[in-house]
């Protein structure tokens, strides 16, 4: 299962 | 975290401040861009909804989003407040639905999943990356710019530059790769490229900043 993507960036 | 975020980050920081001044200095806003400042403020309120439950994930990126949405805010006030006599509508005229259009139509085609914060982080960031356009289009028809305003744009374009060498150190040193962000990150830079063009060749040697 994919990892979910994180938003860690402005 | 890496210095390429970082300096990016800061240039970003950097560049707003540069455009405070620039109003300050010159006591006008001419040659900005009321459009884009606009389009910037839905780019941050759309993508930084988060900063309401990830408030303790990251004190850096959290004040950084406030930073964002009130200077830009700010920004917005005084254009329209107390430097409104130099706005001009006649030439500030770039079709922004059409980007705005655009941007919404990519968000729901594609976003990493189908939640209200996801759709409007997508929207956000493919928004980001055309919302320069009115104020790039602006400069074209007035054929030149304050060096200042030169200085403001390089700083803005140079932040989302830096973030693609560090989106390359994080795909290959930390497995982390968003394909949207890059992407649109990568067409947000080339759209600068004809700018930081003329910024090298005539602005960096002390001339002024003129289209040929």
């Amino acid at each position: 299962k994919k990892e979910e993507q994180k938003h860690d960036e402005l | 975290m890496n210095l390429f975020r970082i300096l990016g980050d800061l240039s970003h920081l950097v560049s707003i401040f540069i455009l405070l001044q620039k109003m300050r200095s010159t006591r006008s806003c001419a040659g900005i861009s009321l459009r884009t400042q606009i389009l910037y403020l839905m780019v941050y309120c759309t993508r930084y909804l988060d900063i309401f439950w990830t408030f303790n994930a990251s004190l850096y990126n959290s004040s950084m989003k406030l930073v964002f949405i009130l200077s830009t805010a700010y920004t917005i006030y005084l254009m329209r407040t107390v430097y409104k006599t130099a706005l001009d509508p006649q030439i500030d005229t770039f079709a922004t639905y059409y980007l705005v259009g655009g941007a919404g139509l990519l968000a729901v085609l594609f976003p990493y999943k189908y939640t209200v914060y996801e759709v409007l982080w997508s929207f956000s960031i493919w928004l980001e990356s055309v919302a320069i356009l009115p104020q790039l289009f602006m400069l074209q028809r007035t054929g030149e710019a304050e060096t200042i305003t030169t200085h403001y744009l390089f700083a803005l374009g140079a932040y989302r530059a830096l973030y693609i060498p560090n989106w390359l150190y994080r795909w290959f040193l930390e497995g982390h790769f968003d394909p949207i962000a890059t992407v649109a990150g990568i067409i947000q830079t080339l759209l600068y490229s004809d700018f930081f063009y003329i910024y090298y060749t005539k602005v960096l040697k002390g001339k002024k900043f003129e289209l040929p």
